[in-house]
């Protein structure tokens, strides 16, 4: 979703 | 992904491995801390709460059930099976390990990424896996003869975050705009925490002798 920061890291 | 991230992924996966061994073949959590395997579940619980939201990749979604799994399956271990249970020692791990989740509660409400549910719990479980193996390293220290799966087990442990930190690096050089403070200050803090670990954990490696922490 925009906006909401993605982390891709476990 | 980058070398020092899988790198640092499969040190993680392997020091969970070796936990498992080490309890499910040999029937014995002796020198494993209770508490630290708990913060470590809570760890997983609140960091992978977008499991089902955000589909990254098969490897990432499959490395987070992993995480959860093993545990939450560690903790069921330690606390209800009739014989690890039984070599669990609980006076002597006696670390207070909820006065470490009010502060990272706290610090996570104050600094985070965004101010949303999800993402005060993502901050919350960094900061709580930075002092999540403090319960464990306090144990090390009254045990008086460590095992090998425990010393490679915490050693594991502290390795995996010591390759993020690499791994951030790289990633910083070669991603524009690739900063993130929460993980890497997180992260830096996680690591030095285990600096006397290795450093004892390297000199009884050098000289074969057993693993000992000073008191």
């Amino acid at each position: 979703p925009l906006g909401e920061p993605m982390h891709d890291e476990l | 992904m980058n070398i020092f991230r899988l790198a640092g992924d499969m040190t993680h996966l392997a020091s969970v491995l070796v936990l498992l061994l080490k309890i499910h073949t040999i029937k014995s959590c002796a020198g494993i801390s209770l508490k630290t395997q708990e913060l470590y579940a809570l760890v997983f619980a609140t960091r992978y709460l977008d499991i089902f939201t955000d589909f990254i990749s098969l490897y990432n979604t499959t490395m987070k059930l992993i995480f959860l799994g093993s545990s939450f399956s560690i903790v069921w271990y330690i606390r209800n099976h009739k014989i690890v249970s039984r070599s669990y020692d609980k006076s002597q791990d006696t670390f207070r390990h909820y006065f470490l989740i009010i502060p990272c509660l706290l610090l996570a409400l104050l600094v985070n990424e965004k101010f949303t549910f999800k993402e005060v719990m993502w901050a919350f479980s960094i900061y709580l896996e930075a002092v999540a193996i403090l319960p464990q390293l306090v144990l090390l220290q009254r045990t008086r003869n460590i095992d090998n799966l425990t010393g490679q087990y915490v050693f594991l442990l502290g390795a995996y975050r010591a390759l993020y930190i690499l791994n951030w690096i790289y990633r910083y050089f070669t991603e524009t705009h690739y900063v993130h403070w929460i993980t890497w200050v997180s992260g830096l803090v996680q690591t030095l925490l285990y600096a006397d670990f290795f450093y004892y954990y390297f000199e009884s490696w050098k000289n074969n002798k057993k693993l000992q922490l000073p008191a």
